[in-house]
């Protein structure tokens, strides 16, 4: 996922 | 990783071993809606098929397995568990949980960031976890009574999505290019459905006395 995403999120 | 996502990652860890601690200590799942752990369990299937092609730290992968596999534990005893099964209020679990499901999707194919298999799984189970607390909370509703545990259960539950929105709002001032608003919107949803519950288990706490809702 791009830097800053909501996708490094559980 | 900020303090307020760290805390919101562990009540929402905590929630899920009291609902275990609940059914495996009673042997018994009254007051808990198989509808809402099928639907996790769907969330957590469609937004962690990256687990194996994107990495992100061991922190995640590991939560991830947890996730999953202790949600999976959960629909497995409440359905496949001779003595558990027993105690499943099917007559009062009745929310069309289909709905949501379709509702989900189709949002997912119209709102997303980016048009792929992944993405789409991605925003569904974003979309899917914001209204999977539906079914638990209508339960409880019908029930009136709220068992200790289950109390805890949903109160972390509400406390891991207030705590992810305290994350976004330090994630948008220290990160320059914080894109959120797919799960920014849809965990506010979220956090605005535990409202009411969390209004009752404030005057219950106040009071000093067993939390009930209103019919």
């Amino acid at each position: 996922p791009p830097k800053g995403s909501s996708h490094d999120e559980l | 990783m900020n303090i307020f996502r760290f805390a919101g990652d562990m009540t929402h860890l905590i929630s899920i071993l009291v609902l275990l601690l609940k059914i495996y200590a009673t042997k018994s799942c009254s007051g808990i809606s198989r509808k809402t752990q099928e639907l996790y369990a769907l969330v957590f299937l469609a937004r962690y098929v990256d687990i194996f092609t994107e990495f992100i730290s061991v922190y995640n992968t590991i939560m991830k397995i947890v996730f999953i596999a202790s949600t999976l534990a959960i629909v497995w005893c409440m359905r496949g568990h001779r003595v558990v099964r027993r105690s499943y209020d099917k007559e009062l679990d009745t929310f069309r949980h289909y709905f949501l499901i379709a509702a989900s999707l189709v949002l997912a194919l119209l709102v997303h960031e980016k048009f792929t298999f992944q993405e789409i799984l991605w925003a569904f189970s974003i979309y899917l976890e914001a209204v999977a607390i539906l079914p638990q909370l209508v339960l409880l509703q019908r029930s009136g009574n709220v068992d200790n545990l289950t109390g805890q259960y949903v109160f972390f539950l509400g406390a891991y999505r207030g705590l992810y929105i305290l994350n976004w709002i330090y994630r948008y001032f220290t990160e320059p290019h914080f894109s959120r608003w797919i799960a920014c919107v849809s965990g506010l949803v979220q956090t605005a459905l535990y409202a009411d519950f969390f209004y009752y288990y404030f005057l219950s706490w106040k009071n000093n006395a067993k939390l009930k809702l209103p019919a």
